[in-house]
């Protein structure tokens, strides 16, 4: 059972909408690639990371060029390995916490050929 | 049924959908268990409407699979296949933490469990807003599945959330993609038919059109031989499509179409019903008056019950009866079996190769008109009886001969059966 109530029953009050951190800068955007398996995770700080004034590290600069640059490849962005606002926007879209870890498989044969065109999609 | 999984990577577990060599990429039972976990519904959408989502996302998938789902509420927890549950932040338990409103909207563990982050505005499928919990469930269902992420335009393993469209449904590739881990949907069929029906074009004039329907046990599904697949939401029930009927496991249907009749009959035990196309629902009684069903001896005098098949041969207006080894043909207009029936359909419809027939008890015997052939099903099987279209290329063909038998799934896709709880959906 939850260990304190409070008096006013706010703590039954549902949780305020917690936003996720925008990916804006180059440090998060690493981290964003490498969830994903678009790159490797970043070398960590040493002994020191459990401080807390302990300097965030920065991704390397070819290594993380490279990765946005596949990124962009296989979202129709320009593969220019840049961060610029189209390829952060796409790292902001809605997505599914799965890595992309796979390479693309081949497509599917196609369907056995149809006489006659296709007709709009029907509703279920 | 998994071979136990390898140890977990000293950073923790990860939702890992790429399979370790040598590892299991799919499930190994046909019929798996979910539910939603009682802690993990979320606080937007009321649980019954969350279960009704969750139950039509697996089931979108046993369409095109032969795998079924069903929920269970009454197994204890470890004993469900797949649990689902909605949480923020910290949640449930899970070593990923979920980010807030924004980006990362769900994961999913293969061959185990789907998180939503409740942070998201999950809305039901007639929703136009927010983050259809339809498409991410059918998508997460996905990875639990083994599939992995992909750019494919039109995919519903796209990573991103692509808003929906007016439609959406699995399409060819999404289909082929799991059936390479988990095979083809197969199984017989009682009967398949062809349905013909009149209409009139924009011109006003007379058109024929024809359905393509496959009947199995107490279920059907409309073919759709333009787009490869069944239409979208089948199986259904027969007692909801077809009235007055036997709701499950029918013989035989023929369609006796001459230039002055138009008769449709179905057949089951010793028995038939003739279906009035006009009202959709089976004859009660015939113009003399006397009601429906009938006893098959009395309507096509020496033919025998209970029937394999049949089918029609407008060409030469009988209808062939198909019982164990023998095949009878009935002459229409003279409401009589021709004299040297009954014959082994051996006889009548010599194989190619000699060996290569379904000898006896054929499950049906189908016309169609889209391929402009008649075929005998059997099993999983399905032979091609020999054209007259076929002769005039191949004159040293036999006539009504069987070519040598090939799969079903592989001219007709993607007919599968769902777990029967879901029938009604």
């Amino acid at each position: 059972e939850p260990l304190f109530h409070s008096r006013d029953r706010s703590d039954l009050e549902p949780a305020p909408l917690r936003r996720a951190q925008p990916i804006a800068d180059p440090v998060a955007a690493q981290r964003f690639l490498s969830k994903y398996g678009w790159a490797a995770a970043p070398p960590g700080p040493g002994p020191r990371a459990a401080s807390p004034h302990a300097p965030r590290v920065g991704p390397r600069a070819p290594a993380l060029a490279e990765a946005v640059r596949r990124f962009q490849k296989v979202n129709a962005l320009p593969a220019s390995g840049r961060l610029d606002a189209a390829t952060l926007a796409a790292m902001n879209r809605p997505r599914c916490g799965v890595p992309d870890t796979r390479p693309l498989p081949p497509p599917a044969p196609g369907p056995p050929p149809s006489r006659l065109p296709r007709p709009a999609r029907p509703k279920r | 049924f998994l071979r136990p999984p390898p140890p977990p990577p000293p950073g923790g577990p990860q939702p890992e959908v790429a399979a370790p060599r040598g590892g299991t990429r799919a499930f190994a039972k046909r019929t798996l268990s979910w539910r939603l976990l009682g802690e993990g519904a979320s606080g937007q959408l009321a649980v019954d409407e969350q279960r009704h989502i969750l139950r039509l996302a697996f089931r979108m998938w046993s369409e095109v699979m032969p795998l079924d789902f069903r929920e269970d509420l009454a197994a204890p927890g470890a004993a469900v296949d797949i649990k689902l549950g909605f949480g923020r932040g910290r949640h449930l338990g899970c070593p990923r933490v979920f980010d807030g409103s924004g980006q990362e909207f769900a994961h999913a563990w293969r061959l185990g469990d789907i998180h939503f982050d409740d942070d998201e505005h999950f809305t039901p499928p007639t929703s136009d807003t927010g983050i259809s919990l339809l498409k991410v469930a059918v998508h997460e269902i996905g990875h639990v599945l083994g599939l992995p992420h992909t750019y494919r335009t039109g995919s519903i393993m796209q990573p991103n959330y692509i808003p929906q469209e007016p439609v959406f449904e699995l399409d060819w590739s999404d289909r082929k993609a799991v059936q390479k881990l988990y095979g083809s949907c197969e199984g017989s069929f009682d009967t398949a038919f062809d349905w013909i029906r009149k209409e009139r074009n924009q011109h006003g004039a007379v058109m024929m059109r024809f359905s393509t329907y496959f009947f199995r046990n107490s279920w059907y599904w409309l073919y759709e031989n333009r787009n490869n697949r069944t239409r979208y939401g089948d199986p259904i029930q027969i007692l909801r499509g077809w009235h007055g009927i036997p709701t499950q496991n029918i013989d035989a249907f023929v369609h006796l179409w001459t230039w002055r009749r138009d008769e449709r009959y179905f057949f089951k035990g010793n028995q038939y019903w003739r279906y009035d196309s006009d009202k959709d629902q089976a004859y009660t009684e015939d113009e003399q008056g006397r009601s429906y069903p009938k006893l098959i001896s009395e309507g096509f005098p020496g033919i025998p019950s209970p029937l394999d098949t049949a089918f029609y041969d407008r060409r030469k207006q009988l209808i062939y009866f198909f019982k164990e080894s023998l095949v009878f043909a009935f002459d229409v207009n003279r409401n009589q079996v021709l004299d040297s029936y009954p014959m082994k359909i051996t006889e009548v419809f010599p194989g190619i190769e000699p060996e290569n027939h379904p000898f006896r008890n054929i499950d049906s015997a189908y016309y169609s008109y889209a391929h402009n052939a008649i075929f005998f099903f059997k099993g999983n099987a399905y032979w091609k009886v020999v054209s007259d279209r076929d002769r005039q290329q191949h004159s040293w063909l036999p006539s009504n001969g069987l070519f040598p038998k090939q799969s079903i799934s592989e001219r007709w896709f993607d007919i599968c059966d769902v777990h029967t709880s879901t029938l009604n959906m």
